[in-house]
């Protein structure tokens, strides 16, 4: 007698059990693939670029992000390093990037 | 500059958790 077979029994069919936290953003229609704010990405992309050892200094973001506030540009600054994508160097005004890509 | 060394292997220690 083999009736006792549980066909999928405490399987609940998730589509995407990781995507949860992604939902969090929700409102931004064009999210970079990588999951950042085209304003944290702007930022990334003027600290990958900056060829000096000692990384980018947020006057030079300034001065290259004239349309965006001190505020906001600190703003993605602080979510970049705490996700691990930069890190200060010589002291609290320069950055570098992680990203080896 | 051991500073430096720090953060960065600080920043690659948190983006690796991330990408985990």
């Amino acid at each position: 007698n083999k009736s006792h077979s549980q066909p999928s029994a405490g399987r609940a069919s998730f589509s995407n059990p990781g995507m949860s936290e992604a939902g969090n953003f929700s409102g931004n229609s064009f999210l970079p693939a990588n999951g950042l704010t085209p304003a944290q990405n702007q930022v990334l992309n003027l600290i990958k670029a900056c060829p000096r050892p000692e990384g980018l200094n947020f006057h030079d973001l300034k001065n290259q992000l004239h349309h965006m506030t001190v505020a906001s540009i600190k703003q993605a600054v602080d979510f970049l390093s705490n996700e691990g994508h930069i890190y200060s160097t010589v002291d609290d005004d320069h950055f570098k990037s992680t990203d080896a890509e | 500059l051991v500073r430096i060394q720090r953060n960065k292997a600080a920043a690659l220690l948190r983006l690796a958790a991330r990408n985990v």
